[in-house]
Order: C-alpha cells, then sequence, then structure tokens
C-alpha cells in the first residue's frame, strides 16, 4: 500500500542556498588580487521520501529514505551537492610571486539528496 | 566563530597567510586567463583546468617570479661597449619538486615601446652563471651562453625560453645562480656618441623589468585522462 509520505513545506525541502565569500570578511584582501570573492553556496534542507522519487537524487537515497521511514532509527538521505563548478584565484606569495591558481569544486551549482 | 584559517590556507596550497609588503605588477596574459577562466565558471563552459589555451602548455599553477638580482658596474665605462650589466636571480623554491615545469618564460621589458627617444642598436647577451657571484669582482664569471641577439629599437617586451634551464634549476637548486644579462652598443662610438648613450644606459636601467613566468602540472590534481576532449 501506498506509505502516506510525510508532508514537507517547499521551503524546508534540500535546495542550494546563496553564500557568497567575501575574501575582505577574512582579511585576505591584502594578498589576493582577484577575485575579491566568489559565491560558494551550500546545500540544506529535509530529504523526505517524496523528495526523492522527484529532484535529482540518487538511488541510494530513496532507499535509505524508504528505511527511514520503516524505521526512523535509520536516518534520513542527506542534502548534499550534485554538480560543483571551480574557482580560479590570483595572489601574491610571501616572495612577492604572483600566482595563478584553479581550484575544483569550490562552486555549488546544485543540490540534491544522496 | 575563531575561523579556523590555517585549515583553509593550507587547502589552498599556502602554509600561511601571504603578506606581501612589495605588490608586483600582474602581466596582461595572467589577467587574460583568469579572465576567460572566470567567464567559461560563469557560462558554465566545461574546461581543461590542466592545459592553459592562451599558453598552449600543460599546467594548472601560473607563478610570475620577479627578478631578484642586481645591476653590475664595471669600472671601464668608457671603452667598454657596455651599456648595462645585470645579474638575473629567480627563486623557485616555491616550486615543489612533485610539480612538473611546463613552461618558464623569461620576460625582459626594456621600457616603452616608442619610436621616441630612439637609441643605437644594442646587442643583448644573456649567460648562465657557473660560479657564485664573489663581492668586489664586478662581473661573475659567465657560463654558456645561450642567447646573443641584436636589440633594434625600440622593443617593449622580449622572450625568452628558460624551460631546460628552470628544470636544470629545479632539479638542483645548488645550480641556480642566476643569469647575467649584458647590453651592449653595437658598432664603434665616438665622442660626440658617448654623452647620450650614458643617457640611453641609464635609461635602459631604469626601465629594464625581468620575471619569468613559470607553468607547473600538479600529476595528483590533473590526471593524463583529466584532459576533456575538445
Amino acid at each position: 500500500a501506498a506509505i502516506p509520505a510525510p508532508y514537507a513545506s517547499c521551503k524546508n525541502l534540500c535546495h542550494r542556498h546563496q553564500l557568497f565569500i567575501n575574501f575582505r570578511d577574512l582579511g585576505w584582501h591584502k594578498w589576493i588580487i582577484a577575485p575579491k570573492g566568489f559565491m560558494a553556496n551550500y546545500c540544506h534542507g529535509d530529504c523526505p521520501f517524496s523528495m526523492t522519487t522527484s529532484l535529482n537524487s540518487s538511488n541510494y537515497a530513496f532507499m535509505q529514505a524508504l528505511m527511514h521511514v520503516v524505521d526512523p532509527a535509520i536516518p534520513q538521505a542527506v542534502c548534499i551537492p550534485t554538480k560543483l563548478s571551480p574557482i580560479s584565484m590570483l595572489y601574491q606569495d610571501n616572495d612577492d610571486n604572483v600566482i595563478l591558481r584553479h581550484y575544483e569544486d569550490m562552486v555549488v551549482d546544485e543540490c540534491g539528496c544522496g | 566563530l575563531r575561523f579556523r584559517e590555517h585549515v583553509f590556507l593550507k587547502f589552498l596550497g599556502l602554509d600561511k597567510v601571504p603578506s606581501p609588503q612589495k605588490f608586483q605588477p600582474v602581466p596582461y596574459i595572467m589577467k587574460k586567463i583568469f579572465q576567460d577562466q572566470e567567464a567559461a565558471a560563469t557560462t558554465g563552459v566545461s574546461q581543461d583546468l590542466c592545459y592553459v589555451k592562451e599558453l598552449g602548455v600543460r599546467g594548472n599553477v601560473l607563478r610570475l617570479l620577479p627578478d631578484q638580482g642586481f645591476f653590475l658596474y664595471s669600472e671601464n665605462f668608457s671603452e667598454a661597449s657596455s651599456c648595462l650589466q645585470k645579474l638575473l636571480y629567480f627563486n623557485l623554491s616555491a616550486i615543489k619538486d612533485k610539480k612538473q615545469l611546463t613552461m618558464a618564460q623569461l620576460g625582459l621589458d626594456l621600457g616603452p615601446n616608442t619610436y621616441y627617444n630612439l637609441g643605437p642598436e644594442m646587442e643583448l647577451a644573456l649567460s648562465l652563471v657557473q660560479e657564485p657571484h664573489v663581492w668586489g669582482r664586478f662581473i661573475p664569471k659567465p657560463g654558456k651562453m645561450f642567447v646573443l641577439q641584436s636589440v633594434p629599437w625600440p622593443q617593449g617586451v622580449l622572450y625568452f625560453n628558460l624551460l631546460d634551464v628552470a628544470k636544470d634549476w629545479n632539479d638542483n637548486h645548488q645550480k641556480n645562480l642566476g643569469l647575467f644579462l649584458e647590453m651592449l652598443v653595437k658598432g664603434d662610438r665616438d665622442a660626440g656618441v658617448n654623452f647620450q648613450l650614458e643617457d640611453i644606459c641609464a635609461r635602459l636601467r631604469r626601465s629594464l623589468h625581468a620575471s619569468l613566468l613559470v607553468v607547473t602540472l600538479n600529476p595528483e590534481q590533473c590526471h593524463p585522462s583529466s584532459r576533456k576532449r575538445r
């Protein structure tokens, strides 16, 4: 029989939240030439059973959400990044070298239950 | 919350927060590469972060090393046709051994690229320094000369490929004793020209800016297969 999925309001569901990391807040603007900061974002929200059948969630999350309904002692699936992108940083080090470096997986583009 | 800064710095590949004393100029090519990557990331275009398409080399970290050398002044300036002598030195210690050097480009900025104030044709010679510089001895013992070329005016920036030299220095830091740069006046000189030449050489000394652009590839971050088909 269909299991009545607990109703969760949209805003509590797993989704991407905006988070801008401003290097000035960290006091790093003195040595990071560019960028001034970057949109890192983050994932947060519930992964109820209904969610795992709709959004880009893994099969594993579907099974875990199902098992959580049957046995609440089993934790729910979690809200994690499913698509990430890199950033490049131009900065100066302690030897007066100017360095351009890329950092993979620094920006959360999409979230899902995993 | 006490921001666990050192953890994030370690992730960035730094052992402590840089506190630069002097701000270095950022060359156009590094700005362009940075802007191209930002644009690609913004538009979601997938990019191969282990290939620097603007330079046509594999690599994921670019470093611009400033020259830490000094000018040399030989006594018999008037007779010699030498206009400028400089020891160029680049500190490669920031490059840890496991990274592969894929490019090392020496940039010599001889000053504004303009037809105003043209000087006599020059000759530029670059040699490896074989022995440590002995204070009091005016000119380091130059070793193998690997560049000798005429430098018609105006010039702007001259580029030289130093990849083999830099690899040698990176393999054995003791070998890195720098380069000996000498600029000579081509052809003979008469007294009349002498006076102007002093000004030209003094102006050249003021405007000369040397730097070494180094590209490295970190095999742990850049697997051969990571190069996406373009």
